[in-house]
């Protein structure tokens, strides 16, 4: 039996938006530690995974691991008939093919329960090695949503690199070129909004814009984002969830032949 | 020409 209560039902609901259209059937691993997920997206050029940990809930219950797996546009159609204010429970049998999903509005005066079927996925885990990291910038969510999204009106690859300089994102396409620098702040009125790069060397990679445009889908999830970048290694583009868990994406670059 | 590279060849199964 697998049960969990989620007074913020709409962190599941931007979660699942975050995801989607990187990754349309997953396994979501269960167990008494809370909610796991890893992913490669269709292509196989990216890796999403997420953490939900148990005591980030309301109420949870696992009483044996689980692996439910999930059709992520159906799952989203479904969290589409929630209210931005309900609170959401989650329910599964041991052995059932179905998740059954509880909103409540505030005031408890209204509730939903749909229950969605799940399916057998095959999928397969990859081990992400521990990386020391060239350069890791912590910037405000909306910067980078805005940095990968300008660049996209320019060209469809970006080259990043981190110099003592600061964080720069380059973009070349048929139009002309855009360099965007971000330097290190600290004048901010609140920490969050800070620009901090911790350099350890130089590192240039170039990735393609269309999947950190994607990426940007976690937005709404943190006011935060760490892009760590590391010499001829995916860049991985993490959003905390404020006590609940995380969201992390992979790009694998592109590298010149 | 830089070409795009797989997420499995940085990151293996488990």
């Amino acid at each position: 039996m697998f049960e969990a209560r989620l007074i913020q039902g709409s962190l599941l609901k931007k979660l699942v938006d975050a995801i989607k259209e990187l990754c349309t059937e997953v396994n979501w691993d269960i167990s008494n530690s809370g909610i796991n997920m890893q992913s490669m997206d269709g292509s196989h050029v990216c890796l999403v995974a997420f953490n939900l940990r148990a005591d980030g809930f309301d109420h949870f219950r696992c009483d044996r691991p689980l692996t439910l797996g999930i059709n992520l546009g159906n799952l989203a159609k479904i969290l589409k008939c929630s209210g931005s204010n309900d609170i959401i429970t989650m329910k599964a049998d041991d052995n059932g093919d179905t998740l059954t999903l509880m909103f409540e509005s505030e005031k408890q005066d209204r509730i939903t329960d749909v229950d969605l079927k799940l399916m057998s996925i095959e999928s397969e885990h990859l081990g992400i090695p521990d990386q020391d990291y060239s350069a890791e910038t912590s910037m405000p969510s909306s910067e980078y949503q805005r940095i990968v999204r300008d660049l996209s009106s320019i060209g469809d690859t970006v080259n990043i690199s981190a110099t003592k300089e600061g964080i720069k994102f380059s973009a070349m396409g048929d139009i002309g070129t855009a360099n965007i620098t971000l330097r290190q702040t600290s004048s901010a009125d609140k920490e969050e909004e800070n620009v901090k790069i911790e350099m350890k060397e130089p590192v240039l990679l170039t990735f393609a814009l269309r999947y950190l445009n994607n990426f940007a889908k976690a937005t709404p999830l943190s006011s935060t984002v760490q892009v760590f970048l590391t010499k001829d290694l995916p860049v991985q583009v993490n959003y905390n969830i404020q006590d609940l868990g995380y969201v992390k994406y992979y790009l694998a670059p592109k590298i010149e032949e | 020409m830089s070409a795009q590279k797989k997420i499995s060849t940085f990151f293996s199964p488990k």
